[in-house]
């Protein structure tokens, strides 16, 4: 351990429980010109809130586990059973990266503008929206579907561009002489449709002309009442790369501690980011370069660096998800955690295993707890000391789990 | 391959700077 630093957190059982209202924190979106409004999909500040499914946390665990071995498919030795499509550089995406778990905000779009809610995906190259007239089966969205025949702005890309071939394997030939795109997931979910362009207004003053995007006329699958979806990986196709000129390839998000708080997402160096960020170096993962690739390099625990090989962790490589909600680390190196994690925590009640999350804990007798500090190492000296509610995965005050879960080999 | 999840980065800053090929975390980013 390191003399003097901070080893436990001592926080509010109910501060990890969510609360049935909404306290959005308006300060970064009110500030900053060019940012948005991250929400909880399936939290009381989410215009989804009343999506007829409640939220089953057993699902979320199986749609993010989906979207794991969709990710870890695309590895040619890869034996975790979802073989990639024949589009092999579509997103991550099973259906739950449209799931649960996930976060969403809302643009506008065309002129007059059209409000979106889309759940943006740091794992998706393509953003796209269910269009009218939605020709085969669009399934039932929140807010009013984007319909281009009202947009004065709206065009279609023609099938000769250089933007159509830029979808690689998710160009699907032409309708006309219009381009059309086709993702599949690993669920078998979809979107299909035209490859299009319209403005895009991130905000008020934050205007992106003739920005492409999917509309959607066939879209299937498990996407909630979400509009569609944004993405920001690094692909020619993504918003990133679109607003290049504008923005740098530089952005920014903050997840809320709870669905009852607001986060932000934040396009650009405007307003600056907080005032101490640490960076560590992104790679491209081989097979799988729409990620963002990290190093991670060790774990620890109330203060103490675990035991685990660096080959552990260099191995197999890393990335950074927003679409994952749970990490996934080499078993060596979640074996050495949840040993520590336990023992830290040994006078406290375990509950029940809760499908991939095999350390739970029943806080419902107690009013505050006190949590080992788990801290991440990455390269470049960057060390975080993960938030309390970064810590568990809480499906109810009698079941919070440690939020993090093994690969199937340290290879993998 | 390890990934980075979602839960993890909760109330961080999480800073993509992609053509400078890094990425950032700050504490407090929500606040």
């Amino acid at each position: 351990g390191v003399e003097g630093k901070i080893t436990s957190h001592t926080t509010s059982v109910s501060s990890l429980l969510p609360s049935p209202s909404c306290s959005p924190s308006t300060s970064k979106a009110s500030i900053r010109k060019s940012t948005l409004e991250v929400i909880h999909k399936h939290g009381p500040c989410s215009t989804l809130f009343q999506d007829p499914n409640p939220l089953n946390h057993t699902k979320v665990l199986l749609r993010d586990e989906s979207r794991v071995k969709w990710i870890q498919s695309q590895s040619s030795n890869s034996s975790d059973g979802l073989k990639a499509s024949a589009a092999v550089s579509l997103p991550a995406k099973s259906g739950m990266t449209i799931g649960i778990g996930n976060y969403v905000v809302t643009i506008g779009l065309g002129t007059p503008k059209k409000d979106l809610t889309l759940e943006f995906d740091t794992g998706s190259p393509l953003t796209w929206t269910q269009c009218e007239p939605c020709n085969r089966s669009c399934y039932t969205q929140s807010e009013p579907m984007f319909n281009p025949s009202q947009s004065s702005s709206y065009s279609n890309i023609s099938c000769t561009s250089t933007s159509c071939s830029q979808l690689g394997g998710r160009g699907s030939g032409c309708s006309g002489s219009t381009c059309q795109y086709s993702i599949r997931y690993g669920d078998q979910s979809s979107s299909m449709g035209l490859f299009v362009t319209d403005k895009l207004m991130i905000t008020p003053t934050e205007v992106i002309d003739k920005f492409e995007f999917g509309c959607g006329k066939n879209n299937q699958g498990l996407f909630g009442r979400t509009a569609g979806l944004i993405g920001l990986s690094n692909d020619k196709i993504s918003i990133v790369e679109q607003t290049a000129a504008k923005y740098g390839k530089y952005f920014s998000y903050c997840l809320p501690s709870s669905p009852s708080y607001t986060g932000h997402l934040t396009f650009g160096k405007d307003g600056g980011a907080v005032s101490s960020v640490s960076f560590t170096p992104l790679s491209t993962v081989p097979r799988r370069s729409q990620f963002y690739g990290i190093s991670i390099l060790g774990i620890a625990v109330g203060g103490n660096r675990l035991s685990i090989p660096s080959t552990v962790f260099s191995s197999g490589g890393a990335i950074i998800d927003s679409g994952t909600v749970i990490t996934r680390l080499p078993p060596t190196a979640y074996s050495a955690l949840r040993t520590a994690f336990r023992n830290a925590m040994a006078s406290y009640t375990m509950a029940p295993a809760l499908n991939i999350l095999d350390t739970c804990y029943d806080f419902s007798k107690e009013s505050t707890i006190t949590v080992p500090v788990i801290t991440f190492s990455f390269a470049g000296r960057v060390d975080v000391d993960l938030d309390p509610n970064g810590i568990f995965f809480v499906a109810k005050a009698s079941q919070v789990c440690l939020a993090f879960a093994p690969n199937r080999a340290d290879s993998n | 391959l390890g990934i980075y999840g979602n839960t993890q980065q909760k109330t961080f800053e999480v800073v993509y700077d992609v053509a400078g090929r890094k990425l950032g975390f700050g504490s407090n980013g929500c606040s």
